[in-house]
Protein backbone atom coordinates (compact mmCIF):
# COMPACT_ATOMS: atom_id res chain seq x y z
CA UNK A 1 0.00 0.00 0.00
CA UNK A 2 1.31 3.42 -0.94
CA UNK A 3 1.04 5.62 2.14
CA UNK A 4 3.05 8.54 0.79
CA UNK A 5 0.00 10.84 0.92
CA UNK A 6 -0.58 9.99 4.57
CA UNK A 7 3.10 10.32 5.38
CA UNK A 8 3.10 13.84 3.94
CA UNK A 9 0.04 14.89 5.90
CA UNK A 10 -1.32 12.67 8.64
CA UNK A 11 -3.69 15.24 10.14
CA UNK A 12 -6.79 14.55 8.04
CA UNK A 13 -8.06 11.56 6.13
CA UNK A 14 -6.53 9.60 3.32
CA UNK A 15 -8.10 7.22 0.79
CA UNK A 16 -6.34 4.31 -0.79
CA UNK A 17 -7.78 1.87 -3.31
CA UNK A 18 -6.98 -0.94 -5.62
CA UNK A 19 -7.78 -0.80 -9.32
CA UNK A 20 -11.36 -1.93 -9.98
CA UNK A 21 -11.32 -5.43 -11.51
CA UNK A 22 -13.06 -5.46 -14.90
CA UNK A 23 -15.32 -8.31 -13.93
CA UNK A 24 -16.71 -6.17 -11.05
CA UNK A 25 -18.00 -3.67 -13.59
CA UNK A 26 -19.97 -6.40 -15.38
CA UNK A 27 -21.23 -8.83 -12.79
CA UNK A 28 -23.24 -8.46 -9.61
CA UNK A 29 -20.87 -8.03 -6.68
CA UNK A 30 -20.97 -8.54 -2.95
CA UNK A 31 -19.24 -5.90 -0.81
CA UNK A 32 -18.05 -6.11 2.80
CA UNK A 33 -17.26 -3.24 5.20
CA UNK A 34 -15.14 -3.43 8.32
CA UNK A 35 -12.90 -1.26 10.45
CA UNK A 36 -9.64 -1.45 12.38
CA UNK A 37 -8.35 0.61 15.25
CA UNK A 38 -11.59 1.75 16.83
CA UNK A 39 -10.53 1.18 20.44
CA UNK A 40 -6.89 2.35 20.67
CA UNK A 41 -6.01 5.75 22.09
CA UNK A 42 -3.13 5.97 19.62
CA UNK A 43 -2.99 6.16 15.86
CA UNK A 44 -5.56 6.23 13.06
CA UNK A 45 -8.81 4.34 12.59
CA UNK A 46 -9.21 2.64 9.22
CA UNK A 47 -12.41 1.79 7.38
CA UNK A 48 -12.17 -0.65 4.49
CA UNK A 49 -14.38 -2.20 1.85
CA UNK A 50 -13.67 -5.31 -0.09
CA UNK A 51 -15.75 -6.53 -3.04
CA UNK A 52 -15.85 -9.34 -5.52
CA UNK A 53 -18.41 -10.83 -7.95
CA UNK A 54 -20.89 -13.30 -6.47
CA UNK A 55 -19.56 -15.81 -8.95
CA UNK A 56 -16.07 -15.56 -7.37
CA UNK A 57 -17.15 -15.66 -3.72
CA UNK A 58 -15.98 -19.27 -3.45
CA UNK A 59 -12.52 -18.18 -4.71
CA UNK A 60 -12.38 -15.57 -1.97
CA UNK A 61 -13.37 -18.13 0.60
CA UNK A 62 -10.66 -20.43 -0.72
CA UNK A 63 -8.08 -17.81 0.32
CA UNK A 64 -9.12 -18.73 3.85
CA UNK A 65 -9.64 -15.17 4.92
CA UNK A 66 -10.89 -15.17 8.50
CA UNK A 67 -11.58 -12.59 11.18
CA UNK A 68 -8.43 -10.47 11.15
CA UNK A 69 -8.36 -10.34 14.97
CA UNK A 70 -7.64 -14.08 15.09
CA UNK A 71 -4.68 -13.75 12.74
CA UNK A 72 -1.18 -12.61 13.50
CA UNK A 73 0.26 -9.58 11.75
CA UNK A 74 2.38 -11.73 9.41
CA UNK A 75 -0.63 -13.94 8.54
CA UNK A 76 -2.68 -10.86 7.75
CA UNK A 77 0.08 -9.45 5.54
CA UNK A 78 0.35 -12.80 3.73
CA UNK A 79 -3.39 -12.93 3.09
CA UNK A 80 -3.47 -9.36 1.90
CA UNK A 81 -0.62 -10.14 -0.52
CA UNK A 82 -2.64 -13.11 -1.84
CA UNK A 83 -5.67 -10.87 -2.35
CA UNK A 84 -3.48 -8.46 -4.25
CA UNK A 85 -2.33 -11.30 -6.48
CA UNK A 86 -5.98 -12.10 -7.22
CA UNK A 87 -6.83 -8.55 -8.15
CA UNK A 88 -8.59 -9.67 -11.31
CA UNK A 89 -11.65 -10.41 -9.17
CA UNK A 90 -11.07 -8.71 -5.76
CA UNK A 91 -11.08 -4.98 -5.24
CA UNK A 92 -10.69 -2.92 -2.09
CA UNK A 93 -10.71 0.66 -0.89
CA UNK A 94 -10.05 2.20 2.48
CA UNK A 95 -10.20 5.48 4.39
CA UNK A 96 -7.56 6.24 7.01
CA UNK A 97 -8.98 8.58 9.65
CA UNK A 98 -6.15 10.28 11.50
CA UNK A 99 -6.18 10.58 15.32
CA UNK A 100 -6.27 14.35 14.79
CA UNK A 101 -9.43 14.08 12.69
CA UNK A 102 -11.05 11.81 15.29
CA UNK A 103 -10.14 14.24 18.09
CA UNK A 104 -11.26 17.42 16.35
CA UNK A 105 -14.53 15.78 15.26
CA UNK A 106 -15.38 14.56 18.74
CA UNK A 107 -14.18 17.72 20.53
CA UNK A 108 -15.55 20.30 18.08
CA UNK A 109 -18.11 22.93 19.09
CA UNK A 110 -20.61 21.04 16.96
CA UNK A 111 -20.09 17.50 18.19
CA UNK A 112 -19.44 14.81 15.59
CA UNK A 113 -19.26 11.59 17.54
CA UNK A 114 -17.34 8.48 16.62
CA UNK A 115 -20.42 6.48 15.59
CA UNK A 116 -21.55 9.18 13.15
CA UNK A 117 -18.01 9.51 11.81
CA UNK A 118 -17.89 5.73 11.31
CA UNK A 119 -21.30 5.53 9.62
CA UNK A 120 -20.49 8.40 7.27
CA UNK A 121 -17.13 6.90 6.36
CA UNK A 122 -18.65 3.51 5.59
CA UNK A 123 -21.40 5.14 3.52
CA UNK A 124 -18.84 7.17 1.59
CA UNK A 125 -16.79 4.07 0.78
CA UNK A 126 -19.83 2.16 -0.49
CA UNK A 127 -20.76 5.17 -2.59
CA UNK A 128 -17.17 5.31 -3.89
CA UNK A 129 -17.46 1.73 -5.14
CA UNK A 130 -20.74 2.56 -6.87
CA UNK A 131 -19.21 5.69 -8.40
CA UNK A 132 -16.37 3.55 -9.79
CA UNK A 133 -18.99 1.43 -11.55
CA UNK A 134 -18.85 -1.62 -9.31
CA UNK A 135 -22.13 -3.52 -9.69
CA UNK A 136 -22.83 -3.86 -5.97
CA UNK A 137 -25.92 -5.95 -5.25
CA UNK A 138 -25.29 -6.93 -1.63
CA UNK A 139 -23.50 -5.17 1.23
CA UNK A 140 -22.43 -6.81 4.50
CA UNK A 141 -21.34 -4.62 7.41
CA UNK A 142 -19.96 -5.34 10.86
CA UNK A 143 -22.11 -3.35 13.23
CA UNK A 144 -21.26 -0.01 14.86
CA UNK A 145 -23.97 0.75 17.42
CA UNK A 146 -27.47 -0.81 17.05
CA UNK A 147 -27.50 -3.10 13.98
CA UNK A 148 -31.19 -2.46 13.18
CA UNK A 149 -30.79 1.33 13.14
CA UNK A 150 -27.58 1.18 11.16
CA UNK A 151 -29.06 -1.24 8.63
CA UNK A 152 -32.14 0.94 8.18
CA UNK A 153 -29.98 3.99 7.65
CA UNK A 154 -27.72 2.31 5.12
CA UNK A 155 -30.68 0.74 3.31
CA UNK A 156 -32.20 4.20 2.95
CA UNK A 157 -28.95 5.47 1.41
CA UNK A 158 -28.73 2.51 -0.98
CA UNK A 159 -32.29 1.42 -1.81
CA UNK A 160 -31.34 -0.79 -4.75
CA UNK A 161 -28.90 -2.86 -2.71
CA UNK A 162 -29.57 -5.53 -0.08
CA UNK A 163 -27.85 -4.35 3.12
CA UNK A 164 -27.10 -6.66 6.04
CA UNK A 165 -25.68 -5.27 9.27
CA UNK A 166 -24.72 -7.88 11.82
CA UNK A 167 -22.57 -8.18 14.89
CA UNK A 168 -19.42 -10.21 14.24
CA UNK A 169 -20.04 -10.02 10.49
CA UNK A 170 -16.30 -10.39 10.03
CA UNK A 171 -16.55 -14.02 11.14
CA UNK A 172 -19.73 -14.71 9.14
CA UNK A 173 -19.03 -13.27 5.71
CA UNK A 174 -15.76 -13.68 3.83
CA UNK A 175 -16.02 -10.23 2.13
CA UNK A 176 -16.22 -8.63 5.57
CA UNK A 177 -13.25 -10.74 6.73
CA UNK A 178 -11.32 -9.61 3.68
CA UNK A 179 -12.23 -5.98 4.41
CA UNK A 180 -11.15 -6.56 8.00
CA UNK A 181 -7.73 -7.76 6.79
CA UNK A 182 -7.33 -4.73 4.49
CA UNK A 183 -8.20 -2.40 7.36
CA UNK A 184 -5.88 -4.04 9.85
CA UNK A 185 -2.95 -4.28 7.42
CA UNK A 186 -3.41 -0.62 6.57
CA UNK A 187 -3.56 0.43 10.22
CA UNK A 188 -0.48 -1.60 11.12
CA UNK A 189 1.47 0.00 8.29
CA UNK A 190 0.23 3.52 9.08
CA UNK A 191 1.21 3.13 12.74
CA UNK A 192 4.59 1.54 11.95
CA UNK A 193 5.51 4.36 9.55
CA UNK A 194 3.93 7.16 11.56
CA UNK A 195 5.77 10.44 11.06
CA UNK A 196 5.60 12.58 14.16
CA UNK A 197 5.33 16.23 13.10
CA UNK A 198 6.35 17.24 16.59
CA UNK A 199 10.02 17.23 17.43
CA UNK A 200 9.68 15.22 20.60
CA UNK A 201 12.32 15.04 23.26
CA UNK A 202 13.32 11.67 24.73
CA UNK A 203 10.95 9.97 22.33
CA UNK A 204 10.16 6.38 23.19
CA UNK A 205 8.89 4.30 20.28
CA UNK A 206 7.60 1.52 22.56
CA UNK A 207 4.04 2.52 23.33
CA UNK A 208 2.61 -0.95 23.83
CA UNK A 209 -0.60 -2.04 22.11
CA UNK A 210 -2.01 1.48 21.93
CA UNK A 211 -5.09 0.42 23.86
CA UNK A 212 -6.10 2.62 26.78
CA UNK A 213 -6.07 -0.20 29.36
CA UNK A 214 -2.53 -1.26 28.39
CA UNK A 215 -0.21 -0.12 31.23
CA UNK A 216 2.60 0.37 28.73
CA UNK A 217 0.43 2.70 26.64
CA UNK A 218 -0.65 4.61 29.74
CA UNK A 219 2.95 5.02 30.82
CA UNK A 220 3.88 6.19 27.33
CA UNK A 221 1.11 8.82 27.43
CA UNK A 222 2.26 10.09 30.82
CA UNK A 223 5.83 10.29 29.58
CA UNK A 224 4.96 12.22 26.41
CA UNK A 225 2.51 14.78 27.76
CA UNK A 226 3.69 18.38 27.41
CA UNK A 227 2.05 20.85 29.86
CA UNK A 228 1.14 23.49 27.23
CA UNK A 229 0.69 21.47 24.03
CA UNK A 230 -0.62 18.21 25.45
CA UNK A 231 0.22 15.19 23.37
CA UNK A 232 1.64 14.61 19.91
CA UNK A 233 -1.08 14.33 17.27
CA UNK A 234 -0.58 10.56 17.25
CA UNK A 235 -2.80 10.57 20.34
CA UNK A 236 -6.59 10.78 20.30
CA UNK A 237 -7.14 13.75 22.63
CA UNK A 238 -10.86 12.91 22.80
CA UNK A 239 -10.22 9.58 24.54
CA UNK A 240 -11.03 9.59 28.25
CA UNK A 241 -7.60 8.20 29.10
CA UNK A 242 -5.89 11.08 27.31
CA UNK A 243 -8.23 13.71 28.75
CA UNK A 244 -7.66 12.43 32.30
CA UNK A 245 -3.90 12.79 31.94
CA UNK A 246 -4.27 16.29 30.48
CA UNK A 247 -6.50 17.36 33.35
CA UNK A 248 -3.86 16.25 35.81
CA UNK A 249 -0.59 17.08 34.04
CA UNK A 250 -1.30 19.94 31.65
CA UNK A 251 -1.97 23.65 32.21
CA UNK A 252 -5.57 24.80 32.37
CA UNK A 253 -6.89 26.46 29.22
CA UNK A 254 -9.97 28.70 29.07
CA UNK A 255 -12.03 29.36 25.95
CA UNK A 256 -14.56 32.14 25.58
CA UNK A 257 -17.52 29.89 24.83
CA UNK A 258 -16.99 28.01 28.10
CA UNK A 259 -17.71 31.17 30.09
CA UNK A 260 -20.86 32.46 28.33
CA UNK A 261 -23.00 34.19 30.91
CA UNK A 262 -20.07 35.28 33.09
CA UNK A 263 -20.34 38.82 34.40
CA UNK A 264 -17.30 41.00 34.07
CA UNK A 265 -16.16 43.14 36.98
CA UNK A 266 -17.40 46.25 35.17
CA UNK A 267 -20.86 44.73 34.97
CA UNK A 268 -23.22 44.06 32.13
CA UNK A 269 -23.75 46.86 29.66
CA UNK A 270 -27.46 46.99 30.65
CA UNK A 271 -26.43 48.02 34.15
CA UNK A 272 -25.57 51.42 32.73
CA UNK A 273 -29.19 51.85 31.69
CA UNK A 274 -31.23 50.01 34.32
CA UNK A 275 -31.66 51.18 37.87
CA UNK A 276 -29.67 48.55 39.67
CA UNK A 277 -29.10 50.47 42.88
CA UNK A 278 -26.08 52.40 44.09
CA UNK A 279 -23.02 51.48 42.13
CA UNK A 280 -19.88 53.22 41.00
CA UNK A 281 -19.96 53.23 37.21
CA UNK A 282 -16.85 53.51 35.12
CA UNK A 283 -17.10 55.93 32.23
CA UNK A 284 -17.98 53.97 29.10
CA UNK A 285 -15.28 54.59 26.48
CA UNK A 286 -16.23 55.60 22.95
CA UNK A 287 -17.55 52.72 20.87
CA UNK A 288 -14.57 53.04 18.53
CA UNK A 289 -12.39 51.67 21.31
CA UNK A 290 -14.96 49.27 22.74
CA UNK A 291 -15.57 47.66 19.34
CA UNK A 292 -11.85 47.13 18.91
CA UNK A 293 -11.09 45.97 22.43
CA UNK A 294 -8.88 49.00 23.10
CA UNK A 295 -8.34 50.89 26.33
CA UNK A 296 -5.79 53.37 27.67
CA UNK A 297 -2.73 51.82 29.30
CA UNK A 298 -2.59 52.77 32.95
CA UNK A 299 0.29 50.53 34.00
CA UNK A 300 3.33 49.12 32.28
CA UNK B 1 -2.08 35.35 19.56
CA UNK B 2 -4.14 32.38 20.75
CA UNK B 3 -7.96 32.26 20.77
CA UNK B 4 -7.84 30.84 24.28
CA UNK B 5 -6.05 31.62 27.51
CA UNK B 6 -3.43 29.22 28.83
CA UNK B 7 -3.58 29.92 32.55
CA UNK B 8 0.18 30.10 32.92
CA UNK B 9 3.11 32.22 31.78
CA UNK B 10 6.05 29.90 31.32
CA UNK B 11 8.55 28.46 28.89
CA UNK B 12 6.90 26.36 26.18
CA UNK B 13 8.50 24.37 23.35
CA UNK B 14 6.67 26.35 20.67
CA UNK B 15 9.25 25.50 18.00
CA UNK B 16 8.74 21.77 18.57
CA UNK B 17 4.99 21.90 17.98
CA UNK B 18 4.55 24.85 15.62
CA UNK B 19 6.21 25.82 12.38
CA UNK B 20 5.78 29.55 11.71
CA UNK B 21 4.32 30.52 8.36
CA UNK B 22 3.85 33.97 6.89
CA UNK C 1 6.48 39.82 29.11
CA UNK C 2 4.49 42.54 27.38
CA UNK C 3 4.08 43.07 23.66
CA UNK C 4 4.32 46.54 22.16
CA UNK C 5 3.66 47.73 18.64
CA UNK C 6 5.54 50.89 17.71
CA UNK C 7 5.93 52.89 14.50
CA UNK C 8 9.15 51.82 12.81
CA UNK C 9 10.81 55.21 13.12
CA UNK C 10 10.81 54.95 16.91
CA UNK C 11 13.64 52.44 16.58
CA UNK C 12 16.01 55.35 16.00
CA UNK C 13 15.05 57.14 19.22
CA UNK C 14 16.43 54.52 21.56
CA UNK C 15 19.56 53.99 19.46
CA UNK C 16 20.53 57.63 18.89
CA UNK C 17 19.91 59.01 22.33
CA UNK C 18 20.25 57.86 25.89
CA UNK C 19 16.75 57.67 27.36
CA UNK C 20 15.51 58.38 23.85
CA UNK C 21 12.25 56.59 24.59
CA UNK C 22 10.60 57.24 27.92
CA UNK C 23 7.39 55.77 29.28
CA UNK C 24 5.83 58.23 31.72
CA UNK C 25 2.59 58.51 33.61
CA UNK C 26 0.72 61.69 32.79
CA UNK C 27 -2.80 62.88 33.35
CA UNK C 28 -5.45 61.55 30.99
CA UNK C 29 -7.19 64.80 30.05
CA UNK C 30 -10.60 63.14 29.83
CA UNK C 31 -10.70 61.12 33.03
CA UNK C 32 -8.20 63.12 35.11
CA UNK C 33 -6.62 59.82 36.13
CA UNK C 34 -3.13 58.66 35.23
CA UNK C 35 -2.35 57.02 31.91
CA UNK C 36 0.83 55.85 30.24
CA UNK C 37 2.37 57.97 27.53
CA UNK C 38 5.59 57.63 25.57
CA UNK C 39 8.03 60.44 24.91
CA UNK C 40 10.31 60.20 21.89
CA UNK C 41 12.99 62.59 23.13
CA UNK C 42 14.90 62.27 19.84
CA UNK C 43 12.08 63.37 17.54
CA UNK C 44 10.41 65.24 20.39
CA UNK C 45 7.04 63.65 19.89
CA UNK C 46 4.39 62.40 22.30
CA UNK C 47 2.58 59.08 21.95
CA UNK C 48 -0.38 57.69 23.81
CA UNK C 49 -0.29 54.02 24.71
CA UNK C 50 -3.40 51.98 24.07
CA UNK C 51 -3.88 48.36 25.00
CA UNK C 52 -5.75 45.75 23.01
CA UNK C 53 -7.28 43.57 25.68
CA UNK C 54 -9.82 40.85 25.19
CA UNK C 55 -10.46 38.03 27.58
CA UNK C 56 -9.29 34.48 26.95
CA UNK C 57 -6.12 35.11 24.99
CA UNK C 58 -2.50 34.10 25.38
CA UNK C 59 0.63 34.81 23.38
CA UNK C 60 3.28 32.49 22.12
CA UNK C 61 6.37 34.67 22.39
CA UNK C 62 9.40 32.83 21.08
CA UNK C 63 9.67 29.70 23.23
CA UNK C 64 7.23 30.74 25.92
CA UNK C 65 3.52 31.13 26.53
CA UNK C 66 2.24 34.34 28.11
CA UNK C 67 -1.27 34.52 29.52
CA UNK C 68 -3.43 37.60 29.03
CA UNK C 69 -2.88 38.30 25.36
CA UNK C 70 -2.61 42.09 25.73
CA UNK C 71 -1.03 44.10 22.91
CA UNK C 72 0.15 47.65 23.56
CA UNK C 73 0.13 50.27 20.80
CA UNK C 74 1.92 53.59 20.75
CA UNK C 75 0.33 56.17 18.48
CA UNK C 76 1.12 59.88 18.13
CA UNK C 77 -1.10 62.18 20.16
CA UNK C 78 -1.41 65.94 20.10
CA UNK C 79 0.23 67.11 23.36
CA UNK C 80 -2.02 70.16 23.33
CA UNK C 81 -4.81 67.92 24.67
CA UNK C 82 -2.76 67.26 27.79
CA UNK C 83 -1.69 70.86 28.15
CA UNK C 84 -5.32 71.91 27.88
CA UNK C 85 -6.04 70.10 31.13
CA UNK C 86 -3.63 72.40 32.98
CA UNK C 87 -4.58 75.55 31.04
CA UNK C 88 -8.26 75.07 31.87
CA UNK C 89 -7.46 74.59 35.56
CA UNK C 90 -5.23 77.67 35.63
CA UNK C 91 -7.78 79.60 33.57
CA UNK C 92 -10.22 79.48 36.49
CA UNK C 93 -7.88 81.89 38.29
CA UNK C 94 -8.51 84.37 35.52
CA UNK C 95 -4.85 85.40 35.24
CA UNK C 96 -2.25 85.24 32.52
CA UNK C 97 0.53 82.90 33.67
CA UNK C 98 3.80 81.56 32.29
CA UNK C 99 3.65 77.95 31.17
CA UNK C 100 6.07 76.68 33.78
CA UNK C 101 3.66 77.86 36.46
CA UNK C 102 0.65 76.37 34.70
CA UNK C 103 2.08 72.87 34.19
CA UNK C 104 2.72 71.99 37.80
CA UNK C 105 1.44 68.63 39.00
CA UNK C 106 2.44 66.90 42.25
CA UNK C 107 0.64 63.72 41.25
CA UNK C 108 2.16 63.54 37.77
CA UNK C 109 5.47 65.42 38.06
CA UNK C 110 6.59 64.21 34.61
CA UNK C 111 4.02 66.59 33.11
CA UNK C 112 6.88 69.10 33.01
CA UNK C 113 8.31 67.09 30.11
CA UNK C 114 5.47 68.45 27.97
CA UNK C 115 7.26 71.78 28.00
CA UNK C 116 10.25 70.16 26.27
CA UNK C 117 8.21 69.61 23.11
CA UNK C 118 9.15 72.50 20.81
CA UNK C 119 6.05 72.31 18.60
CA UNK C 120 3.78 72.74 21.60
CA UNK C 121 4.55 76.40 22.13
CA UNK C 122 3.71 77.16 18.50
CA UNK C 123 0.25 75.65 18.86
CA UNK C 124 -0.68 77.39 22.12
CA UNK C 125 -2.26 80.23 20.17
CA UNK C 126 -5.09 77.81 19.23
CA UNK C 127 -6.28 77.58 22.82
CA UNK C 128 -4.99 80.62 24.69
CA UNK C 129 -4.79 84.37 24.75
CA UNK C 130 -1.16 85.40 24.89
CA UNK C 131 0.63 88.37 26.44
CA UNK C 132 4.28 89.28 26.31
CA UNK C 133 6.09 90.99 29.21
CA UNK C 134 8.66 93.24 27.54
CA UNK C 135 10.31 93.86 30.89
CA UNK C 136 11.30 90.20 31.19
CA UNK C 137 12.92 89.58 27.80
CA UNK C 138 9.71 88.75 25.97
CA UNK C 139 8.58 86.15 28.47
CA UNK C 140 5.14 84.94 27.40
CA UNK C 141 2.06 84.60 29.55
CA UNK C 142 -0.99 82.56 28.67
CA UNK C 143 -4.64 82.43 29.62
CA UNK C 144 -7.06 79.72 28.54
CA UNK C 145 -9.59 80.86 25.90
CA UNK C 146 -12.75 78.80 25.58
CA UNK C 147 -13.76 80.43 22.31
CA UNK C 148 -10.43 79.69 20.64
CA UNK C 149 -10.39 76.16 22.01
CA UNK C 150 -13.82 75.42 20.60
CA UNK C 151 -12.74 76.64 17.16
CA UNK C 152 -9.60 74.47 17.39
CA UNK C 153 -11.63 71.47 18.47
CA UNK C 154 -14.07 72.07 15.62
CA UNK C 155 -11.13 71.66 13.22
CA UNK C 156 -10.14 68.50 15.05
CA UNK C 157 -13.65 67.15 14.63
CA UNK C 158 -13.59 67.95 10.90
CA UNK C 159 -10.22 66.26 10.49
CA UNK C 160 -11.52 63.26 12.36
CA UNK C 161 -14.61 63.07 10.17
CA UNK C 162 -12.44 63.10 7.06
CA UNK C 163 -10.30 60.32 8.49
CA UNK C 164 -13.37 58.25 9.42
CA UNK C 165 -14.68 58.52 5.86
CA UNK C 166 -11.32 57.69 4.29
CA UNK C 167 -10.98 54.64 6.49
CA UNK C 168 -14.60 53.48 5.99
CA UNK C 169 -15.24 53.32 9.70
CA UNK C 170 -18.84 52.35 10.46
CA UNK C 171 -20.39 55.29 12.33
CA UNK C 172 -24.09 54.52 11.97
CA UNK C 173 -26.17 54.78 15.11
CA UNK C 174 -28.79 52.52 13.57
CA UNK C 175 -29.40 50.29 10.58
CA UNK C 176 -30.89 52.37 7.78
CA UNK C 177 -33.24 51.04 5.19
CA UNK C 178 -32.87 52.87 1.92
CA UNK C 179 -36.35 51.65 0.99
CA UNK C 180 -37.91 54.01 3.51
CA UNK C 181 -35.65 57.06 3.39
CA UNK C 182 -34.83 59.45 0.57
CA UNK C 183 -31.22 59.49 -0.47
CA UNK C 184 -30.95 63.12 0.72
CA UNK C 185 -32.11 62.19 4.18
CA UNK C 186 -29.83 59.18 4.17
CA UNK C 187 -26.93 61.43 3.24
CA UNK C 188 -27.75 64.04 5.90
CA UNK C 189 -28.36 61.37 8.53
CA UNK C 190 -25.00 59.91 7.68
CA UNK C 191 -23.32 63.33 7.99
CA UNK C 192 -24.87 63.71 11.42
CA UNK C 193 -23.59 60.27 12.34
CA UNK C 194 -20.08 61.31 11.36
CA UNK C 195 -20.25 64.51 13.40
CA UNK C 196 -21.60 62.67 16.43
CA UNK C 197 -19.00 59.94 16.14
CA UNK C 198 -16.11 62.35 15.62
CA UNK C 199 -17.27 64.49 18.54
CA UNK C 200 -17.36 61.35 20.65
CA UNK C 201 -13.83 60.40 19.66
CA UNK C 202 -12.44 63.88 20.36
CA UNK C 203 -14.28 63.83 23.71
CA UNK C 204 -11.98 60.98 24.73
CA UNK C 205 -9.22 63.60 24.92
CA UNK C 206 -10.95 66.52 26.66
CA UNK C 207 -12.75 67.04 29.98
CA UNK C 208 -16.50 66.45 30.06
CA UNK C 209 -17.43 70.09 30.51
CA UNK C 210 -15.51 70.99 27.34
CA UNK C 211 -17.09 68.04 25.52
CA UNK C 212 -20.54 69.37 26.43
CA UNK C 213 -19.58 72.84 25.21
CA UNK C 214 -18.21 71.36 22.01
CA UNK C 215 -21.42 69.43 21.46
CA UNK C 216 -23.45 72.65 21.73
CA UNK C 217 -20.97 74.43 19.46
Amino acid sequence: MDFSELENDNTGRCRLNSPVPLVCLKEACVLGVDEAGRGPVLGPMVYAICYCPLSHLADLEALKVADSKTLSESERNRLFAKMEEDRDFVGWALDVLSPNLISTSMLGRVKYNLNSLSHDTATALIQYALDQGVKVSQVFVDTVGMPETYQKRLQQCFPGIKVTVKAKADSLYSVVSAASICAKVARDQAVRNWRFVERLQDFDADYGSGYPNDPKTKAWLKKHVEPVFGFPQFVRFSWRTAMAILEKEAEDVVWEDLTVGDQESAGRITSYFLNEGPRTHLRVPHRYFVERGLESATTL
Amino acid sequence: LLPCEVLASRPAPVGRFFTPAI
Amino acid sequence: KNLYLFPEYLKDASKKMKHGLMFVKLVNPCSGEGAIYLFDMYLQQLFEVKVFKEKYHSWFINQSVQSGGALHFATPVDPLFLLLHYLMKAGKEGKFQPLDQVVVDDIFPNSILLLKLPELEKSLCHVTEEKVNPEITNKKYYKYSKEKTLKWLEKKVNQTMAALKTNNVNVSARVLSTAFFSSDQVASDKEEDYIRYAHGLISEYIPKELSDDLSKH
